[in-house]
């Protein structure tokens, strides 16, 4: 599961 | 990108554009909320700080830079040129309690203990909900212009298509936001009793009125 820092989003 | 999260992207261009066209149009910038627009540019200042030190797309790059420079450009209007159609007395939500407890929960809740992620979480807490003093005004006033419930139609639509792009993702790449998610949550939750009143009163024609 991908908990890592993700903030491609808007 | 999906394509929920695209046309979320699109609906939140588009209420910024329905915004700055009711200003335009009717020359005022009465029933809306200052303390509002001013709550969606620290929210934008605060998220797209990384701007300057991420790159995650041309298209991402483009968006932030629009999301802020369009807020800001928004409160320019209401405290410059439309200053005299801004009515303070009834925008009279309290922003401290807002901003208060979201700055505690981006102490608590973070991806990592660092400036810019701290206020990229207080940022995602504060944008769910940025939009209550507007829908206090709203309340408060009991009424809408057509245009500016369009505005936040469109603001809300936004919100909710991020809700199937989370569940898109969580499927097809197996990630998930914890934070944006309850976040977004809560934020789309908010809008319910607006769309309510918006689907059954004015996509039928009729005047945006709650009952008295």
């Amino acid at each position: 599961l991908g908990w890592d820092v993700w903030h491609d989003e808007l | 990108m999906n394509l929920f999260r695209f046309f979320g992207d699109m609906s939140h261009l588009a209420s910024i554009l329905i915004l700055l066209y009711k200003i335009h149009a009717t020359r005022s910038v009465r029933g809306l909320s200052f303390k509002t627009q001013a709550l969606y540019v620290t929210v934008f200042v605060a998220r797209y700080l990384d701007v300057f030190t991420e790159f995650v797309s041309v298209y991402n790059t483009l968006m932030k830079i629009f999301f802020i420079s369009s807020s800001c450009f928004v409160l320019y209007l209401m405290k410059g040129r439309y200053r005299p159609t801004n009515d303070p007395s009834i925008d009279t939500f309290r922003v401290e309690y807002l901003l208060g407890p979201c700055a505690l929960l981006a102490l608590i809740f973070h991806y990592r203990w660092s400036f810019l992620e701290v206020l990229w979480s207080f940022s995602i807490f504060l944008e769910s909900v940025a939009i209550l003093p507007q829908l206090f005004m709203l309340q408060r006033t009991g009424e809408a212009e057509t245009i500016t419930t369009h505005y936040l139609a469109a603001l809300g639509a936004y919100r909710a298509l991020y809700i199937p792009n989370w569940i898109y993702r969580y499927w097809s790449e197996d990630v998930i936001d914890p934070i944006a998610v309850t976040a977004g949550i809560v934020q789309t939750a908010l809008y319910l009793d607006f769309f309510y009143v918006y689907f059954t009163k004015v996509l039928q024609g009729q005047k945006f009125e709650l009952p008295a």
